[in-house]
């Protein structure tokens, strides 16, 4: 088992270090183990450095860089053993507009093996779906769901369009 | 293996019967504040076997059924049931289709279903292990995961890379 | 003490009564002192039920719902002793932009005698602003602050516009 | 009383000398994701006395500095300003305007100003007491605010009722 555990800490650092570099178009990532500690046991410590900045510690990135790492752990984890389905739920919210066309051209790559179900209010993540489906509460306090198009969006998520136009 | 369809009757805010088809690639689900999207992936989770309260948003195990409105009566039972597309038999179980269901009554008493037949909970939560998709793996990711992910306090970020070890 | 504790709540209710409506567009919010205990110690009970549906725990209300809930109980505490300025940073990333709107007509409302800076990736709340500063990153880690019109925001905040048209 | 400038020099994603003028009204920051916004916010913090690591998201004291890029080499001091109109006496101090002035040097060492006075960091913290300008008041409010006012834990929410009262 510890074996097992540290050939997979290693695969996940792997991935995490070309994931973080795709989704912050450079900069640096990893992810090690607490030094002198039994494997199963020890810490999983976290690095990350986006490109032009010093190494500084998680807690001095910004939230939408901390978004980013945690999402792009996230997705070194899942390519070391891939979940059919992913549901997602508002992940995208402190990510500005440029970091969520990245975050959806990876997720595009992942989708071709990997179901994913995205709640969002962003218009960028809607464009980028498939199919979208629209939750409403027309009487108030029960849901009911309906198939949308891009253009009646505005209808489901009062003011979206207009409101970010 | 993927989703193929999500089904609710008298779960949280969906007193009617709700149907969901999942077609390949990206679903983006979308609407307003509290119209029950997130409701959307409780219920995703609840029926592959999530029961923590805490992860479920509530604090008895009753608030998962529909507690009524203004207009609507409370309902007795809360019922979701997910429909899988199998053919690749990512989960070895001769089954094409595989559907489970999971049941709550007010009275406490629950109910679960693999395919109509009657099962225990065990029986759901075994038949998802290795497939990356039990409900506290890294297929179902909210905002909150973020901060979990970084924080000081490492062990909710060791279960994950033990899931995919 | 124990006095003046007691009747601030008391105004900090009526408040909250009143902007909570008005933020919710209805429905009926409270706070009070847990009983039979010391108000020097006592906790403070929050309860809220959006228009429409029936009274829940403050955990089962969405992410929106929560957010909202919050500002209405931090501008209850301002209205009780109103600050010279208030610095918000991206308290709007989970509200859709119906909720945005009202958020922003009561900030707007406030400002004849408050002093607002608001950090925020939203268009609409950009729109709000009476004047608008983009921080920017030209040289890799260093900061630099530059007037900004809205029609400029998108190089300042790329693809902002264009992402949300 | 109304913030009439931020000047920053030094501080965190800030070397060089930076100006922030304050209008009345609603002024809005924005930019990509890491690029100084919530920075601006820890320097008004800092300077208005906010001493806890936690809150400025670092974890020594000397991280406030800033810390060199790939192109740039790290300063040996932070310093931020703080310049208030202060015609309606908000402040009982005689002055007009009120400039304050903290510095932190890598030496651990510390000043504060008061319209160019040496003082020390009571001085400041007095000054603004009362006026709801306290670091820890809710004049700076972020959305993990929303969680920590809405939590079950409810020390912070007293705390915050009892500097309204
Ligand atoms: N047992 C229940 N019976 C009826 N309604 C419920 C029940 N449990 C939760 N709800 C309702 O579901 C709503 C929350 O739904 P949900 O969290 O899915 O919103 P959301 O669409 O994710 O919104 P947001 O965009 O703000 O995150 C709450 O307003 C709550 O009243
Ligand atoms: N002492 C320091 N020296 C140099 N750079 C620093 C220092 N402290 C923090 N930073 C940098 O500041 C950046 C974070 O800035 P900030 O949190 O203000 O971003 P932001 O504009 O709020 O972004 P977001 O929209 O993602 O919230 C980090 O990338 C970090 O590298
Ligand atoms: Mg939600
Ligand atoms: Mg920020």
């Amino acid at each position: 088992a510890r074996k097992l555990f540290t050939e997979t800490i290693d695969k996940v650092r792997e991935n995490f270090q070309e994931v973080f570099r795709e989704l912050f178009e450079g900069g640096e990532a990893d992810i090690r183990l607490e030094e002198d500690t039994d494997p199963l046991e020890a810490n999983i410590i976290i690095k990350a450095r986006p490109r032009g900045k010093k190494v500084l510690s998680i807690q001095q990135l910004s939230g939408g860089e901390r978004a980013l790492t945690s999402i792009s752990l996230l997705f070194s984890l899942y390519l070391v053993k891939p979940s059919p389905f992913c549901v997602l739920d508002e992940v995208d919210a402190p990510l500005d507009d440029a970091n969520i066309v990245r975050f959806l051209k990876m997720i595009r790559k992942f989708s071709e093996t990997t179901q994913f179900v995205i709640i969002t209010h962003n218009k960028l993540t809607m464009e980028a779906a498939d199919v979208l489906y629209g939750v409403t509460m027309e009487k108030p306090g029960v849901s009911q769901i309906v198939s949308v198009n891009l253009d009646d969006v505005d209808e489901i998520d009062p003011l979206i369009q207009d409101g970010n136009a | 293996m993927h989703l193929s369809k999500l089904q609710l009757l008298g779960f949280k805010s969906f007193p009617e019967k709700t149907n969901l088809v999942f077609k390949r690639g990206i679903t983006s689900i979308v609407g307003p504040n509290g119209c029950g999207k997130t409701n959307l992936l409780d219920a995703i989770r609840w029926v592959l076997g999530e029961s923590r309260m805490s992860v479920l948003r509530g604090s008895r195990l009753e608030e998962i059924i529909f507690a009524g409105t203004r207009d609507f009566k409370p309902l007795g039972m809360a019922e979701v049931s997910l429909t899988f597309d199998n053919h690749d038999q990512t989960v070895p179980s001769g089954y094409n289709e595989i559907n489970i269901t999971r049941r709550l009554f007010r009275s406490g008493d629950s109910e679960f279903l693999i395919n109509r037949t009657p099962c225990r909970l065990k029986d759901i939560t075994d038949m998802f292990l290795d497939t990356g998709l039990g409900p506290s793996a890294y297929s179902v990711i909210e905002q909150s995961m973020v901060d979990v992910l970084l924080s000081d306090k490492t062990e909710d970020r060791r279960y994950l890379f033990e899931e995919a070890a």
